[in-house]
């Protein structure tokens, strides 16, 4: 009970957020109950559930930095099954303050431990950085689940990626392993697509989930109604992807 | 002569590297004399111009962090007239390293002094986040541009980062002004992408520049070439706006 993933990679716009209300909402669909926590200063998690960010009871800002209970700011989302840890951009100045903190890396995992017997998954949609948030995450998962954009640039950051999760497992959480990999924005129009596939399956061999997320603009529009797309389109390319992906998360697949 | 421009928003993948590579190469084509300071850690502008980050002379870690003088790691391109400061992986540590140094927000403005009178424009690539390497960029810039994309979460984190330029211009750097705003990755087939551009005109008024860039798969293409996208495909639709952009930059549009 209560897996905790999270979605992490330090290049930007991969489909880190995406991924988390996506994956969320089927895991949700599927009967599983799932708590999302928002763990990005930019808070697009947060909003694109509609959660309105100036009627928030607190956030994971107040948790981290002033001992808040987790309990206390959770709040449900329009999906039923899921349940929202929301942020504020007053989280932007959470990792200076907690640089110099005892146990700095290990906040996130104390604080959390109420809410692990709840759900049946828990997932974390990371910054795009390496830095204290996303170690955080890191020290306070079971696994981590690595969203890859088929283009060129996707490729140079996995090392790097690569480094932070070996020394995460290395001196902070042992237990940290692989969830998957998922290509994300397929547009099979370009040859490079394929390239950056191939290279990643090279790389992660069996961990690449069979899943492959295509450019469908569906995905980019339902944030915009504060939705997950099997709500705001069930029938498009988007939405029926993202529900494979929950079954081989699921290990139903 | 030497107008430093900061490419900046911490919201990721909104085309910061691309607009950096293409503007620069685009203005040098124009007879500028073009510097691209890679301040990004996933050093993207350096592997997008080809540059071979393991036969590095140094990078803008070195300069930064030991005080190695910034001409010893000038390098040129595969361009005619953009030179660029590289970076490596190792600048991922320079914000911890550099939180608690004196004057740590003009560590680069102090540094990139000896290069200001050699070039017309010096381009600094930002990392996707608002903190200590980007807080250096605006402080050591004259001017910050803009690349916003035509997606819903790109509203989003524009207040965060005008919260930051304000900052920067009330306690460190008073003559920093925008230099523009642009619209990236623009696909007509949707509506959202028409709302997210009044949105944006209705905030930054004639700041908005009037190319705008079209998503585009020659510009996904060209890094993975070493290259511009004026050199990689230079009749592309990429190619056009972008020397359209640089000619907006240069005041003649
Ligand atoms: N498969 C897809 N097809 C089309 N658009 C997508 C897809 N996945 C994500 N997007 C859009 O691309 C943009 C980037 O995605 P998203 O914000 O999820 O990435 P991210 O990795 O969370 O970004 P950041 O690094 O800023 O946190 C968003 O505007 C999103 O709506
Ligand atoms: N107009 C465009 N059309 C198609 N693809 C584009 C366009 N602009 C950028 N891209 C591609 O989209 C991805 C994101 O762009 P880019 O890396 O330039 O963004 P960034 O803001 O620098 O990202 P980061 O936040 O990680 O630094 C890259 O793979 C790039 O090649
Ligand atoms: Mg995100
Ligand atoms: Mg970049």
């Amino acid at each position: 009970l209560g897996k905790i993933i999270a979605i992490a990679n330090q290049k930007g716009g991969v489909g880190k957020t995406t991924t988390a209300i996506n994956l969320g909402a089927c895991l949700a669909a599927a009967g599983n109950k799932v708590l999302l926590l928002d763990m990005d200063p930019q808070a697009n998690s947060t909003s694109g559930l509609g959660i309105d960010k100036d009627a928030l009871k607190g956030c994971i800002y107040n948790v981290l930095i002033e001992g808040l209970p987790i309990l206390e700011i959770r709040q449900s989302t329009g999906v039923p099954n899921l349940d929202i840890i929301p942020t504020s951009v007053q989280l932007a100045g959470a990792e200076i303050e907690i640089v110099s903190r005892f146990n700095r890396e290990r906040i996130l995992k104390i604080a959390i431990t109420p809410v692990i017997g709840i759900y049946d998954f828990i997932l974390i949609d990371c910054p795009p950085s390496l830095g204290l948030l996303t170690i955080n995450a890191l020290t306070a998962a079971n696994t981590l689940l690595i969203p890859i954009q088929c283009e060129y640039y996707a490729l140079e950051g996995v090392v790097q990626l690569m480094n932070t999760y070996n020394l995460v497992k290395e001196h902070l959480n042992p237990a940290l392993e692989i969830e998957g990999v998922l290509m994300t924005m397929f547009d099979a129009r370009t040859n490079l697509a394929i390239q950056v596939i191939d290279e990643v399956k090279k790389h992660f061999k069996d961990k690449v989930y069979k899943s492959i997320i295509p450019r469908n603009v569906r995905l980019s529009e339902a944030p915009s109604h504060g939705k997950p797309v099997i709500l705001y389109a069930a029938k498009s390319k988007g939405a029926e992807v993202y529900t494979d992906l929950a079954k081989e998360v699921m290990g139903i697949e």
